[in-house]
């Protein structure tokens, strides 16, 4: 009884291990899926216009964006090397990563909320190799719960 | 139920080894990916305004060098956030409204 | 008084449910009262960024 006892603590204590790594891939999937997409489409933009973007109108990864009303009052205070910045809010705002951005812009097809058409599933399973296609489209339906014994 | 116990904790423990090995590698690929793509992987101005609601806002876009700390702190009036970089010049700028 | 520490600037895909947490902080007080609280007094006309 004993024994049967710790292989059900050691049981449980792997579930859950396993249930943290399944949304750890799920987030480097969609990670994956979004850079991918973002550079396909800034490939493609360059190729229409034959040139890069004017270098002033661009931003690259990584970056974090801090959004606010137009008529918050921010405080600003810089170091002279720009090494150190105080920003004072007198509203609410919002920050969010590089990753969230591209979610936002569609960059992952929709996998991050479940909700992807067959057309972006077809598009976001040709951007995964082999051994993540079946994790693409379980998460077309929502978050993975399943382990794939795929080889390659 | 022991020996079924077993057998269960066994097949746990292949599939987290399952795991980790793709969570390794797809680290690995979106590493080896942001660095040989790194032209590519960039944002326009208008792209960020599509992603906030209203679209009219400040969006203030922060470009820190690795290791830099951020501090979001509730003083006695409104909220503060500070940054502080220790390998480099952080870059802060206002995205424009056109 | 809240307080959350991040470190920025690392390569893409270093994400952090942390930006999250400071969402739902300041997005939880009560700007009013935390003016009133202040004894009422106008905020300082503070310069614009």
């Amino acid at each position: 009884a004993q024994e049967c006892q710790n292989l059900e603590v050691e049981r449980q204590r792997r579930l859950e291990r396993i249930k943290q790594k399944q949304s750890q891939l799920q987030e480097l999937i969609l990670q994956q899926i979004a850079f991918k997409n973002l550079v396909q489409r800034n490939r493609q933009r360059e190729q229409q216009t034959k040139r890069p973007p004017p270098a002033n109108s661009v931003i690259h990864l990584p970056f974090i964006i801090v959004n606010t009303s137009k008529k918050t009052v921010i405080d600003c205070s810089i170091s002279n090397d720009k090494f150190e910045y105080l920003f004072n809010f007198d509203s609410m705002f919002e920050i969010h990563d590089d990753i969230e951005v591209l979610k936002r812009m569609g960059m992952a097809c929709g996998l991050e909320v479940g909700k992807c058409s067959a057309e972006d599933l077809k598009t976001a399973r040709s951007l995964v190799p082999k051994a993540l296609e079946p994790y693409v489209t379980e998460m077309a339906q929502g978050p993975i719960n399943n382990v794939y014994m795929t080889t390659g | 139920r022991f020996q079924a116990l077993q057998r269960e904790v066994s097949e746990l423990t292949e599939a987290e080894e399952k795991l980790d090995e793709l969570i390794n590698k797809c680290s690995l690929q979106l590493r080896l990916l942001t660095e040989d793509t790194v032209t590519l992987g960039y944002v326009r101005c208008q792209d960020l305004r599509n992603t906030v609601h209203p679209a009219d806002q400040i969006i203030m876009v922060i470009r820190a060098p690795p290791e830099t700390q951020m501090q979001v702190s509730e003083p006695t009036e409104g909220y503060q956030i500070s940054l502080k970089s220790s390998k480099g010049p952080i870059d802060v700028f206002l995205c424009p409204e056109d | 008084r809240s307080r959350i520490l991040i470190s920025i600037g690392e390569s893409f895909g270093v994400s952090d449910e942390k930006f999250q947490k400071i969402n739902e902080m300041v997005s939880s007080t009560d700007w009013s009262l935390k003016r009133s609280l202040d004894g009422g007094s106008a905020p300082k006309p503070l310069k614009r960024l």
